[in-house]
């Protein structure tokens, strides 16, 4: 199951670092 | 406690004290169980959760124990979202979107706080009509209080003594403005929040050189100047 956690987790690293936004971009 | 008592103590109909201490109990829990336990609470256990804000946002005058009880809330939603099943729930389930929409609240800036970050978090990982059902959520909690769209959100980056929410509503602002696949859309999104007070703000918000805030400012500048060139 361990790999269906911090979903959450990561999304919000990802809004952060501003790497969400990049992904988008492309 | 099992994810089913869980189930039964919010359905008993809990409050004050007495309810702080079962959704700290159900935070801690969601976040240290297994996803088979938070899957298990889930069937009954969001549908509780959700009657338990509304009822809370519904009261006229909120004490500070309802405030407590609803920041509370909102740590348990998130908590319950950090797995796969819990984020397709909530991305299911429109009344979520509109209750955690009416729960922005910029004058409880550690909250709103957590409640910006969970709507962009949706926003970006949310299939294509997501951000049409939060763009939904947020003009029907706005209107309830007789308040422009996007107003609580600026408000939000207008508190300069929370520097958190101030980066989370720049992110959430981004998540926004980012999402519509047409160009025509974000640039009217954009230009609504620029409309709002954004604009006013912007070089507020960069003299005060926070890194994170100056990458969220950033991402706003570089889609900006993409769209100007795609026009």
């Amino acid at each position: 199951e361990g790999d269906e956690t911090g979903v959450m987790d990561n999304l919000l690293e990802a809004l952060q670092s501003g790497a969400a936004f990049r992904d988008r971009r492309k | 406690l099992s994810s089913q008592e869980y189930v039964h103590e919010l359905r008993s109909g809990i409050s004050d004290e007495k309810l702080l201490n079962c959704l700290e109990s159900l935070r801690i829990s969601l976040t240290s169980n297994p996803v088979s336990w938070v899957n298990n609470f889930g069937h009954e256990g969001l549908g509780l959760l959700l009657d338990v804000l509304e009822k809370l946002l519904d009261k006229k005058q909120q004490e500070n124990i309802d405030k407590k009880n609803q920041y509370k809330l909102i740590q348990c939603l998130k908590a319950f979202m950090n797995n796969k099943f819990g984020l397709q729930r909530i991305l299911e389930d429109e009344r979520s979107l509109l209750l955690l929409a009416r729960a922005i609240d910029p004058k409880q800036p550690n909250m709103m706080t957590e409640i910006v970050k969970i709507l962009s978090a949706i926003c970006i990982v949310g299939e294509e009509n997501i951000l049409d059902k939060l763009l939904g959520a947020i003009t029907t909690a706005a209107e309830r209080n007789n308040r422009e769209r996007f107003s609580p959100i600026v408000e939000g980056l207008e508190n300069h003594e929370a520097l958190q929410l101030q980066v989370a509503c720049m992110q959430f602002i981004n998540a926004l403005v980012t999402s519509p696949y047409e160009l025509d859309f974000r640039i009217h999104l954009r230009n609504e929040f620029l409309r709002s007070g954004l604009k006013t703000m912007l070089p507020d918000l960069k003299e005060k050189e926070n890194d994170e805030l100056d990458i969220q400012l950033k991402v706003f500048d570089e889609n900006k100047e993409d769209d100007l060139t795609e026009l």
